[in-house]
């Protein structure tokens, strides 16, 4: 049952900064967001997973525009809070499926990762809500990528729009 | 300015179950959840990160409930993707601050993970979109958060709600 599904949402040009393997402890998150806000970079998705021997990755990404201002302030802020690197890596894309209630079921991201994973693209990164599932992916595959999940969810081509996804 | 934040909501009870250093290939995210979705686990949050040297972990969160199905079906599809381990973690919470915009400035995110830093509360995810900034959380902090958060955004203790957070 696809009708969940209010469209498709797509964002090209997209970089994504990570610090790697920053210290898992309270308050490092703090330093990071309060230096980010000071340098005025606007994140779009922030994502954190699970920590592993007391160290876990941070991501976050920005329009491919301010790759080179995120990734200065998030060099100066890296050895407060211990991170062994800070990487940046351009060229990619945001696509997401917009619609209420879509975690009611597992049935909405598998459709979209089963999309994605058929046409052979690699999800480099997932983030889900009640309303939205975003996978950022390469940025050369978006369109190819925006045109399937369409016919996957059974959407006609105005359901579509591009801007924040 | 605050005033963009519509409410604080929590979800108590909560487990997480990731799949560790799973082979970052194009398909695998697609056989994890078709596998879920057949033995009907409810997922709320997705969570991936940038992988290393072509592993990536991925996370979701289940009800407490649900935690020993959804266990289950992640081991029974351990194998086919090839992932080292499949933990799983009980006692946890989500705690997010609802609104509009919220994405428009990382001042949002800053105020949130800054309140929990304050009281030396460690985040275990995060993940965000537009109009929610998710945090996961050890279960026993979930109510002081809730609180500081009302007092951080300047809310009302009428301005929240608990459920899907
Ligand atoms: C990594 C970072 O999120 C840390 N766990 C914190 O609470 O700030
Ligand atoms: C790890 C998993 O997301 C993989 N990258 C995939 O595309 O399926």
């Amino acid at each position: 049952d696809v009708s969940r599904v209010a469209g498709i949402a797509h964002q090209a040009a997209v970089a994504k900064v990570t610090f790697v393997a920053l210290v898992d402890r309270p308050g490092i998150a703090q330093t990071i967001f309060a230096a980010l806000t000071i340098r005025q970079v606007h994140a779009d998705l922030i994502v954190q997973n699970i920590g592993h021997q007391g160290r876990t990755d941070l991501s976050f990404t920005v329009p491919e525009s301010d790759m080179e201002a995120a990734s200065e302030a998030a060099d100066e802020v890296r050895e407060n809070v211990d991170a062994q690197s800070v990487t940046v890596k351009g060229g990619l894309a945001k696509v997401s499926v917009v619609g209420a209630g879509l975690s009611s079921s597992l049935e909405y991201a598998s459709i979209m990762v089963g999309t994605l994973g058929e046409l052979g693209i690699n999800i480099d990164m997932i983030s889900t809500s009640g309303i939205r599932i975003t996978c950022v992916i390469d940025g050369d595959r978006v369109h190819e990528a925006v045109r399937a999940l369409h016919r996957a969810f059974r959407l006609g081509g105005e359901d579509s729009w591009s801007a924040t996804a």
